[in-house]
């Protein structure tokens, strides 16, 4: 028997299991810094996506208790419109009573995802349902001992990888924490010195912002700049992606983002990864440049290699490198 | 006083073609981009 390796492109997303309402039903969801509400689809829901996924049942819970509200949210890969309910929402052995949350009625653009739903742990600013956030809730409950959440998300392994709340475990990385303000308390965006390749300065020359987001899989930054960089590497594009030789990528320049006087390095091997075909495309999207502000998304693909930490007690976001 | 949530990268590799196919045309258009594209209140 002849063995081969497989490329796992679509191994993107970071799931975890969380349970709602008394007794628990389980829920495999995203732990996403880009959002602030949790939602899961409801046993009322009749769109192709419900058909595949776990369920709320509400009347099977007897700490459930409805609203009148109605909610919607836009993510950008996809929407949905629901109900907002309370019930108590375990997170391990945490546990948040009379959390506020949404159940999903409708979606549009989720279809085939291998999530249940989404647990957002941005701050309430960002909130569709109108209600405190999990985590804020936690808080307030006195239900963590720090305020603050980290990720750990691991590079090769299908499992390993970890969401820690309440405090920071620092078997999961390296060297020194370094703490980088936030921008503005809330919302999990700090700035960013520079972008550069080889020593040459290639984005954000004139400094920038970064959103660090665990809910996005791909590096995202403006599309005249994405060129240059990829336009360095030597990526042509293929479809809607830019692919390398597979063989080149050990040669590959890294890229290094500056944040707050202090360079994280990303290695070609993170972002360039090989296909089913057996090519390596660039692991970088294009987003909506902004009129005012030059936005990147430091998105899984850079937390793989570094550990980050979200202090919401201090308004800031730590990062080293990840073991 | 930590509580740690194992998290898994999810192996979509494991599902049929036919997930897979539209899987790869969803990351075209998206590639799981959960950020949100509006604010509360902008409607």
């Amino acid at each position: 028997i002849s063995t081969h390796p497989l490329g796992n492109i679509e191994d993107m997303v970071y799931v975890g299991n969380i349970t709602i309402g008394t007794p628990p039903q389980k829920f495999q969801v995203v732990f996403d810094t880009g959002s602030s509400d949790l939602w899961v689809p409801s046993i009322s829901c009749t769109s192709q996506f419900c058909s595949s996924h776990a369920l709320f049942r509400h009347l099977e819970s007897s700490t459930y208790w409805p609203t009148q509200k109605t909610f919607s949210i836009e993510y950008g890969s996809g929407r949905m419109k629901g109900v907002v309910a309370h019930d108590t929402v375990r997170i391990g052995d945490l546990v948040s009573n009379d959390q506020q949350f949404g159940l999903s009625l409708e979606h549009s653009g989720f279809k085939g995802m291998p999530f249940d739903g989404i647990l957002g742990l941005n701050y309430p600013n960002f909130s569709f349902t109108g209600g405190t956030p999990i985590f804020d809730n936690l808080m307030n409950q006195g239900a963590i001992s720090e305020p603050v959440f980290a990720f750990y998300l691991s590079k090769s392994k299908l499992e390993g990888s970890v969401v820690m709340f309440g405090g920071v475990d620092k078997s999961y990385y390296q060297g020194a924490l370094n703490w980088v303000p936030l921008i503005q308390a809330g919302d999990w965006r700090v700035h960013m010195d520079r972008i550069s390749m080889e020593g040459q300065v290639i984005a954000c020359s004139g400094g920038c912002e970064a959103i660090v987001d665990t809910g996005t899989s791909l590096i995202h930054g403006p599309r005249r700049l994405l060129n240059k960089i990829l336009s360095f590497i030597g990526a042509t594009p293929r479809g809607s992606k830019h692919y390398v030789s597979c063989s080149a990528v050990n040669t590959l320049p890294s890229i290094d983002f500056t944040i707050n006087g202090i360079n994280y390095t990303l290695p070609a091997q993170a972002y360039a990864i090989k296909d089913s075909t057996g090519d390596c495309y660039i692991f970088f999207k294009q987003i909506r440049a902004s009129r005012t502000t030059e936005t990147w998304i430091l998105s899984d693909v850079f937390l793989r290699q570094y550990f980050s930490v979200f202090d919401r007690g201090n308004d800031r976001i730590g990062l080293a490198q990840a073991v | 006083c930590i509580v740690k949530i194992p998290l898994t990268r999810v192996n979509i590799m494991r599902k049929t073609r036919s997930e897979k196919n539209m899987l790869n045309d969803f990351l075209k258009k998206h590639a799981y981009r959960l950020y949100l594209t509006s604010s509360p209140g902008s409607n």
